[in-house]
Formats: C-alpha cells, structure tokens, sequence
C-alpha cells in the first residue's frame, strides 16, 4: 500500500483546500511554530477514523472544523480525503486505487466515504485493520507522544506485541 | 494464540536489541515478560544499558535516552510487521547532534520500504529528505502548503 | 488575604499581556477567576488570542506555541515577584528559529536582575551566554564539567 | 542573593567532586544528551530540600547516589552543596555567605547543614521559603515541564499565584 495523497479543507487551520502529493521514501514537513504541520498529521489521524477528541487536541468533535480568523469567517464543515496506491491488494477491497473521505458538519453530524461511496465509520477501521497503519500501532506518533511508549504500563505496552503479532 | 505471541515477542527482542545498538553506538537491552508463567496476557517491561553505563531504571534515563530508547523499540515493531507507512512528529526535537545523525539515517533505510513522513525542524533529519513541504501561515490563521527545494536545505547549512 | 491576592492577580494579568506580547510579537491575553464571587479559591483559566488568529482553547495551539505561552506565564511571576535565580531546562526546544530569538531576548533581559541558569542544545540561546559550561562524558557514565569559551559558539554558526 | 557556586559529589552521574561556578547574568549549561545536564538541575532542586523522588525522576530516595558505571564501582553516599552571598539579606539568617548541604546515604540516612553545622531538611525549606526559588514557584523547570503549566487545572494553577502573593 503506497500513499499517493491527502487532501484537506476547512480542517482546523487548512481553511483553504490544499493537496499533499506522497512520493516513495522520506516525506520532511517543515515550517515555523503554528504553521499547521501537526495538522496535517491530525488529518491523517482524522480519516483514518481517529474517535478519540483527546488524540486530536480538542475537547468535542466540532473542534476540528476551521474555526476563522481575524479576517475569516468559520466554516462548516471539515473534509479530509486520503487516497492509496492499493495495486499490491493489501487491503481487503477490489480496487487499485482507493479514496477514504471523512467530513464532519458544526451539526455535529458525519459522512464516511470509500471511493465515494457512502459507509459507517467502523468500514474504514475495518478497511485498514490489517495494514498496521495507526496511532495504537505507533506507525502515527503525535507530538511528545514518543515518550509515552516507555512511561506506559507494562500491560499497555503490551497490546503494541499483540497488534504486531 | 501463545506461539504466535511468543514467535514475535522474540522477534522484537532481537530486533529492538539491534535497533537500539544502531542507535546508541552500543549497549544492551532486554524485554521481560513482567509474568512469564501467563504469556498470554503478561505486560512486558523494557530494561536497557546504555554503553559504558549501568543498566538503569527507565526513568533514571535523560530526555534524549529516552526519546532515542523508544525509538529503538518503534522501529524493532517496524522491523517485525512493517507498516507501509509512518508519520513522526518531531521525534527528534530532544536529539543531540550525534544522535540526530544516527536517527535519520535509520529513518532513511526504513524508508526504502515505507514511506516516512517526517515533521521536523531539525537540518540533519531535512537532509534525507526525497521531498520536502513547507507549511506556511502567511494569512494568519491560514494554512498554506508549498513545495521546498531540496537544495535549499544545503544552503542553510 | 483577598486585597493581597486582587493586586498579584491584577499585575501577573498586565504582566502576562506584555510578556506574550513580546514573545509573540503580538497577540491578547486573559486570565479570568474560574469563580469570581469566591477569589480565595477560585482557580485560574489562560486565555490566549495568537497574532491573527482567533481565541481559542490551549489546548488546540501547537507544541512550540503552548511552551512560549508557558514561557510568558512564567516570565510574568518572574516579573511580580522576582526570583534571584532561574533554571530552565531544555524550555526551547520546540521553539522555531524566530521564537527561539525573542525568547532568548527576554532571558537575556531577566539576566540583568536574575541569574539565568539555561539548559540548551540552540546556538540562539547560547549565544545569549555570559559563562557556558560544557558537561561530557568522556569517561562512560561519569559526568565532567568544563568551561566553554564563548568564541566557540560563534564558531559553531 | 546571588549563587556563588555548587558543588556535587557522588550524585547520579557526577561521581567526581564536581564544582560550578555562577557569575551574574546567563549561565548556559550545553553538552550530549545523556551527559549530566538535567542531573545539575536535579542536584539543586535537591539540595534546596526536594523530597518528591519523581521530581528528581527517580522512584527511591538512593536513587541519587551514583549507581556504578562498567568500570567503576557505586558509591555509598551522595553530597551536594549551594554556596550563596547572602549580602542583600534576603535569606533569614546572620551571615553573608550561606552554604547549604545535604547528604543522601544508601542506608538511608539523610544529613542536612547550613553553614556546616548540622540541621533538619525544614531549616533549609524555611530558609528558602520566601525568596520565590523552587520547582512548585516554577524559577527551576525541569526538562518537559513547561507545558504543565498550562495543562495545570486552574486550581493548581491557582498555588502560584498565591506562591507571589
Ligand atoms: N479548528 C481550528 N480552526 C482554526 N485554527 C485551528 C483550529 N485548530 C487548530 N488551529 C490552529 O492551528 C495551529 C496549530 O497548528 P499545528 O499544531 O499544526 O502547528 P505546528 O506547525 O505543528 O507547530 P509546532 O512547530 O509548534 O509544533 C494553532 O495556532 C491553532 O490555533
Ligand atoms: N544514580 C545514578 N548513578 C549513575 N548514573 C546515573 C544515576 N542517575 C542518573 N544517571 C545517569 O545520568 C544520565 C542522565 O543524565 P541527564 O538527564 O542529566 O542527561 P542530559 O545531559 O540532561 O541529557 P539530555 O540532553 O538528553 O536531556 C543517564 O544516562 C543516567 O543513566
Ligand atoms: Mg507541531
Ligand atoms: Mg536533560
């Protein structure tokens, strides 16, 4: 499975809708503090079905929708859009290429998409179980997050063998 | 099942025990099963000896010991069931020089296989880059992405 | 007793504003009574609004912005009861290049009534030194002092 | 008051008589990770009558005493000492160079002086009380302790403004 892009709009500070194209190896984001780097990392997070508010740094679901600035209004939806290479057929879906799709409305309200087709949240969960792609597996660490694969309980650290197991 | 477990619970012993020497230049390290008589739900406790030092408490460990130490242990769950690919958020702020120099280089031949995204503020991680986005906020509050040139790292060198 | 407490609060709240404001080249500030009918007890709530941005929760601000608003919580003390001594460790390394700057400034300006013990691995605050000791470890596990000529950080550059 | 010098011996890895001197001004402290920089900071929180051992990252009070290194062996006993001049008057007591020790022995035993002469680790506390130095007025920051102090609840956050009261 190869990442090919991400698309983000009206997620957090990606007001604007911009494209992250993925190339094979080393992928380096760089900015100044604030700029939005980790953002981009929620996003990943986000699409992937990350249901946890705390994981994101928010405190409710809505928290992820760009919330304005000075000179722009709030907007009310968040989307995030992650498409992959999937000609090596790792995940369990007959196509070459897939789309996941996730938006969340201020209503409070979600949409799940797989190549556009609508489905539940636990169908993308599902579509990636198996690819050891996620923060639990710790191929996603957050911010400061490293530190924690010590500082965590034997038996939490034990759930990491299960999952590669 | 317990042979499942057991099979890649040795296999990331071996291979945390080799990341972790890649890392520090040296040292030595264990994983315990905290209760070997119940491997089926046991915690497992990571003990380490940097080179030339005493095997320690975890928490004994600096910022960057640890920093390095858990990376060692990522990368050994890396090697066991690779993940096609991995997002590292400023993993490397606590690193010294030396140590910053060792971990990119891991990251670079993990990245032969997976792709590695790496956010960072640190030249060395930069200079193994294939790619490289700058993220901007020249309208406040707005995100912006571009491309970076990859000459450009070598010029604020 | 409550007059005491009102005139800390009220100069930590101008203070804080001037602190971020330096460190951010911009920005507002609050600090509010979580309960302002019981200001004996009552816990205090940070609210910050970023150069161009909307207030918002700390929560959502980003590493190296959460550790500078820290900074100027901390500065702002500082500045209503002055400590003759200061030990920060390693506070500046989420800091990008332009923050790093301002905030060794500050310390820089702390120095002057403070001793200002700083912990780095940035060439930006080290350049801000008056003396630099270098701690090693040539002999494995045990820890050396040296002085450090402060023409070398130059060097470094 | 202003720090003249510290001197540690046998704590964590300062297994050598180690002294530092302070001059006015900014004292930067640089050096691999690992090395004993964070130790420096710990030797004064501990000197200045830190008695969390989690502060000091440790999880029993022998700790602090230098463990042994594959060539040398433990020792029995760590000291550390802060020499401060005193002129200004600012700490309660006649001299105008105070210097505070405190001893940790693997028995367990604890010793405490200020001036040489033998004291309870509350004389050094009381000491010190008022001058606005220590880990809970955040003057010392241990290393990832920054960002508590926004994650602080607002009652704990609350301790600090009464601590400059
Ligand atoms: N819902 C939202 N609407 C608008 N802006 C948001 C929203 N959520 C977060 N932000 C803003 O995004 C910024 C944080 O971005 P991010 O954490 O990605 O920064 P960063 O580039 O990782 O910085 P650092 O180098 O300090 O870690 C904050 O300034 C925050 O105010
Ligand atoms: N009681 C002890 N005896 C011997 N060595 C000890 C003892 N306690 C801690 N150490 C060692 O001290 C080292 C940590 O030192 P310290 O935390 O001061 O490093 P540092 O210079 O701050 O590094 P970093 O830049 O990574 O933060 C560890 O390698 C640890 O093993
Ligand atoms: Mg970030
Ligand atoms: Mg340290």
């Amino acid at each position: 499975m190869i990442l090919k892009k991400l698309e983000i709009q009206g997620f957090k500070s990606f007001a604007d809708r911009t494209e992250v194209l993925f190339t094979p190896g080393v992928i380096a984001v760089v900015g100044p503090n604030g700029s939005g780097k980790s953002n981009i990392s929620d996003a990943i997070l986000w699409v992937l079905g990350e249901q946890n508010v705390r994981a994101l740094r928010g405190q409710k679901a809505q928290d992820v929708i760009f919330a304005g600035s000075t000179k722009r209004k709030p907007v009310g939806m968040a989307e995030v859009s992650l498409t992959v290479d999937n000609s090596s057929g790792k995940l369990p879906i007959n196509y070459s290429e897939v789309t996941v799709t996730r938006r969340a409305y201020r209503s409070g309200e979600s949409e799940f998409l797989i190549n556009k087709t609508p489905c539940r949240l636990r169908d993308i969960y599902e579509l990636f179980m198996d690819t050891g792609v996620g923060r639990e597996a710790y191929s996603i660490v957050s911010q400061g997050e490293m530190d924690a694969l010590l500082s965590a309980k034997p038996e939490d650290r034990r759930a990491l063998f299960d999952e590669a197991a | 099942t317990r042979g499942v477990f057991e099979e890649t619970f040795e296999a990331v012993k071996k291979s945390f025990a080799e990341m972790f020497q890649r890392l520090f230049d040296g040292g030595k390290t264990e994983l315990v099963l905290v209760d070997p008589e119940n491997m089926l739900e046991s915690g497992i406790d990571v003990l380490v000896e940097l080179p030339g030092k005493k095997r320690q408490n975890l928490l004994l460990l600096s910022g960057g010991e640890r920093v390095l130490t858990a990376a060692a242990l990522m990368f050994a769950l890396m090697m066991v069931r690779p993940s096609p690919f991995c997002v590292l958020d400023e993993v490397d702020a606590p690193l010294d020089e030396a140590n910053v120099e060792r971990f990119a280089d891991v990251i670079q031949e993990f990245a032969e296989k997976s792709q590695m995204i790496v956010i960072t503020h640190n030249k060395s991680t930069m200079e193994k880059a294939d790619i490289m986005y700058g993220v901007t906020m020249q309208e406040p509050g707005i995100s912006k992405l571009v491309s970076v040139k990859l000459s450009a790292v070598a010029e604020m060198n």
